[in-house]
């Protein structure tokens, strides 16, 4: 028997409307720990990892640890009917091949349960070391996302170059070149305002835009993003999750041969 | 040549 009950059910509608162009198909997984995913995008490129704290749910009972397959283009589906004020519930029954989310508006005068068959799906799980980054950049969400969308108009990769000095985003194409430098900036009046870089070793790495602008969908699950680079290594971009835990997106460089 | 990398170049399948 699984039961999770989320307050706050806009939260779940935002992780699948982060996730679903990238992947179709995933397992999550529930355990005493909490509602995760881990899935790579159809090429091997990307790959997103969620984690939801058990102790973020209001109600959370999971008896065994259970993996259930989901189509995420078909849970965001279900997910919109969803009013983003509305408490969301996710039931399954031991052995059932369907889950159910079950909605409640906040004065509980509308319930509505939505069922949604499960899939068989063969889960690629990687193993994903602790890796020790080179430069830690924290920055406000929306400024990346600006950066990701305004360059990928000029270019179909970035360069992000780590320096002292700060953090440059470089892109060409046909028609020019561009480059965003963000200084570190740590005298604004919010915490969630700022850009800081730690441990800034200089790095420099290539990125296929598309995808970073396909993580940039997570921008309304957190104010701020941070992105951990180091050479030759998978970028890691994070969305923290308040209270409930993140959204991971790593993905593979593009390295000169 | 720039060429892009894949995950398993990376990390281990489980």
């Amino acid at each position: 028997m699984l039961e999770l009950r989320l307050v706050q059910g806009s939260l779940l509608k935002k992780v699948l409307e982060s996730i679903k162009d990238l992947v179709n198909d995933a397992n999550f997984d529930c355990s005493a720990t909490g509602f995760s995913l881990q899935a790579m995008d159809s090429s091997h490129v990307a790959l997103v990892a969620l984690l939801l704290r058990s102790e973020g749910f209001e109600h959370y009972r999971c008896d065994r640890n259970i993996s259930m397959g989901m189509n995420l283009g078909n849970m965001a589906k279900m997910l919109k009917c969803a009013g983003n004020d509305d408490i969301i519930t996710l039931k399954a029954d031991d052995g059932s091949d369907t889950v159910t989310f079950m909605f409640e508006s906040p004065t509980q005068d509308k319930i509505a349960d939505f069922e949604m068959r499960l899939m068989d799906i063969d889960s690629e799980h990687l193993g994903i070391p602790e890796a020790e980054y080179h430069a830690i950049l924290i920055m406000p969400s929306a400024e990346f996302a600006r950066i990701c969308k305004d360059l990928s108009s000029i270019g179909d990769t970035v360069v992000i170059s780590v320096t002292k000095e700060g953090v440059k985003f470089s892109t060409r194409g046909d028609i020019g070149t561009a480059n965003v430098v963000c200084r570190q900036n740590t005298t604004v009046d919010k915490p969630e305002e700022a850009t800081v870089i730690e441990m800034p070793e200089p790095v420099s790495l290539t990125f296929a835009l598309r995808y970073l602008n396909s993580f940039t969908k997570a921008t309304p699950l957190s104010n701020t993003v941070t992105i951990s680079l180091s050479s030759e290594i998978p970028v890691v971009v994070e969305y923290k999750i308040a209270e409930m835990g993140y959204i991971r997106f790593y993905l593979a460089p593009k390295i000169e041969e | 040549l720039i060429k892009q990398t894949m995950l398993t170049q990376f990390f281990e399948m489980n």
